[in-house]
């Protein structure tokens, strides 16, 4: 295992084990700025970690960015990890993460389903739900993007659990859902929620399980093009952007959707690189350039978060 | 490790809702068998699934008796795979 960032390699994948204990020697190398905090546990009784970027203060409005919540999409780990990096690194160089930063804190989830990450390094390397089990399902997993309780078993959901999009038994009924929303409702104070995934090159709103806009529609849609457009500016990438519903495909009870109705006004989810080419296994040669682009499009959303409290 | 030699993404573009469907009655068909990376949405949208090399004979066989074009968007998802793994490995090293 790497035993200090400097040696570890931001432009490989690693283990969870690799990034568990990066994470450890990340908090305590940047103690002032960052630490760690357990929401919970998984199915298979994993650690649920959350960083927190904060410079003090008690009960800032905050931002929450996820990654990984399918474990197959390893692009968005990596682009996790980097983005964290990246805050401590300019905090205080760069103007306007540190006004983020001295107003608000930021949460980062890296490893959102840590047993199906875990699961595609030591068997599948494609598997993309959790490693749920129940007593008289033959099948594993339920999908953590489908369990959420807004428009939950809705369509674009499946309620057969061989399906990928399996939705579970009932809404929040996954560990590592219900963490997440225990720890985001306890807080009280998140302002905007960035759930990122991959394939497909695209910046989405709500909602996922209706066609209709939401009620700031014009407002998300204006700042996703506006965060599209700084990302393109780093290395020439485009990248689609809308609801989910118009863009991709309706889906009910995922992360964003449940976010917004719960009062997050500023709810985005991204599909990262590539258009198909690679797909899932996009090589680790583009995790930099994928990662630095995306941070211009999260700083995008997390300046205009910042400008428009509300 | 499970094994993927042979396994193939196709790319399916279907030209109206109808062939949408029948790409959508796969996944009830054969719903350990086809995985889609990029689920059948719309038109539009190109439509991407992993099909195992056991199952591509008649994954293959059911889109052109429907006249569903495809294309091989990756040929051998273990050739991959094994590049991942040796990069992680050098990496380690």
């Amino acid at each position: 295992l790497e035993r200090s960032t400097n040696s570890f390699s931001y432009s490989s994948y690693h283990t969870l084990e690799e990034i568990y204990s990066w994470i450890d020697n990340f908090v305590m190398e940047h103690s002032d700025i960052v630490s760690k905090i357990q929401i919970g546990n998984s199915f298979e009784n994993q650690s649920i970690l959350v960083l927190k970027f904060s410079t003090g203060g008690s009960r800032h409005p905050a931002i929450w960015i996820d990654t990984g919540i399918h474990s197959r999409e390893w692009i968005t780990h990596a682009t996790g990890i980097w983005t964290a990096n990246k805050i401590v690194s300019d905090y205080g160089k760069d103007r306007v993460l540190t006004d983020i930063l001295n107003a608000m804190d930021i949460f980062i989830e890296l490893v959102t389903n840590p047993d199906g990450f875990a699961f595609t390094h030591s068997m599948n390397r494609l598997w993309r739900k959790n490693k749920s089990i129940r007593p008289g399902i033959f099948c594993i997993g339920v999908d953590l993007n489908r369990n959420w309780k807004s428009g939950f078993g809705g369509n674009g959901s499946n309620s057969n659990p061989c399906s990928e999009t399996y939705h579970g038994p009932s809404p929040q009924s996954e560990p590592e859902v219900a963490a997440i929303v225990n720890f985001i409702t306890a807080h009280g104070n998140f302002k905007a929620l960035i759930s990122i995934h991959s394939y497909s090159q695209m910046l989405m709103y709500p909602y996922g399980r209706l066609l209709e806009p939401v009620s700031n529609q014009r407002e998300l849609y204006d700042l996703a093009k506006d965060a599209v457009e700084a990302l393109y500016k780093v290395h020439g990438i485009e990248y689609i952007f809308g609801s989910i519903s118009t863009t991709l495909y309706v889906a009910s009870g995922i992360t964003v959707d449940w976010a917004y109705d719960s009062g997050i006004k500023y709810a985005f989810s991204f599909e990262l690189r590539d258009t198909g080419q690679y797909g899932f296994l996009l090589p680790a040669t583009q995790i930099i350039p994928t990662a630095q682009e995306t941070w211009m499009a999260l700083r995008t959303i997390m300046e205009h978060t910042l400008n428009h409290p509300y | 490790q499970m094994n993927f030699t042979g396994d193939q993404v196709l790319r399916v573009l279907a030209k109206d809702e109808k062939q949408l469907s029948l790409l959508g009655d796969l996944e009830g068909l054969k719903p350990q068998k086809v995985d889609f990376w990029r689920g059948p949405a719309r038109p539009s949208l190109p439509v991407d699934m992993r099909v195992p090399f056991s199952e591509l004979k008649d994954i293959k066989a059911y889109l052109e008796s429907h006249g569903l074009a495809y294309s091989i968007m990756i040929k051998d998802i273990q050739v991959l795979l094994d590049e991942e793994r040796q990069a992680m490995a050098k990496s380690r090293r």
